[in-house]
């Protein structure tokens, strides 16, 4: 299958949330995720991951920079109610994405993703893919240099910003 | 915007690899995902979370079943020559994925596939999420289970197997 990269985006209104420490057993998502969607707070990027053996998951997940209050408002009932060590919230976040069609068939678009974010010295924070988007959270600071380099890795032509 | 989700599906021909300990500065994740795509293994859902901080950062990311071999024969090279601290690959899992369109913007997607493992006593490993496309990584003997109750959920009708 063609690869075909379509575009680049630059997302800044953002804040990312870290729960650390998540009880490993089944519901623990459910309760988190059920109770930040019942106070309409929009989430996106949801990327757990396995650490080390034994060791209780961390996940990590977007929201909007306009449910961060909000999403504060709530970090004490996740930790006193369902169990979460700790929850972290994190404004000094954008994210780069590259959007195409394919791509899960060539892991080589996501290294060149990552060469070009090393080339520009820019530290890679989370990584969530899948066939349709590759996407990168750096410092806010970075985020347009992310961008600019995203789209000339591509040969792409119009940066867009969201 | 309409959620529709379109469809569920079950695959159980790939395995997890987890990068323990991955060095958090540039370059690390161009370097590892650049030697695996030049060994032509093929990636996918690769995900990287921020746990607590000053923790070196945990990649997973996954690979078909077909690859496994070749990518335990890169393991020492990674650790030794990229400063990862460990490499881990479990054969034993199934990727349960819900794909739809406008799922960003409904958090509630989610959740309701998260309460319908927790119904079904099913425990949730890796989670990735895009607008499109929300993916579960769970124990391969829970596979089925899974993928019928997410079609169940999300009143679906044909399970479709990969
Ligand atoms: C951590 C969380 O994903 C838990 N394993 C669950 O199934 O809900
Ligand atoms: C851990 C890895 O993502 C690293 N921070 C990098 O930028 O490559």
């Amino acid at each position: 299958q063609q690869v075909v990269v379509r575009g680049a985006a630059l997302r800044k209104n953002l804040a990312r949330v870290v729960l650390e420490g998540v009880p490993d057993a089944p519901g623990a998502a459910a309760q988190v995720f059920g109770a930040v969607a019942a106070r309409g707070i929009l989430v996106d990027d949801i990327v757990q991951v396995v650490t080390a053996p034994d060791a209780p998951p961390t996940i990590n997940f977007t929201i909007d920079s306009s449910d961060v209050a909000e999403m504060r408002g709530m970090a004490d009932q996740i930790v006193a109610e369902m169990g979460v060590r700790h929850v972290r919230i994190d404004e000094d976040v954008a994210k780069v994405s590259v959007v195409g069609v394919g791509m899960r068939a060539h892991s080589g678009v996501a290294s060149r993703l990552f060469q070009a974010l090393r080339d520009a010295d820019v530290n890679i924070e989370n990584i969530s893919t899948s066939e349709i988007v590759i996407s990168c959270i750096v410092r806010r600071a970075d985020g347009e240099k992310a961008l600019r380099t995203a789209h000339a890795a591509f040969e792409l032509q119009q940066p867009t910003q969201g």
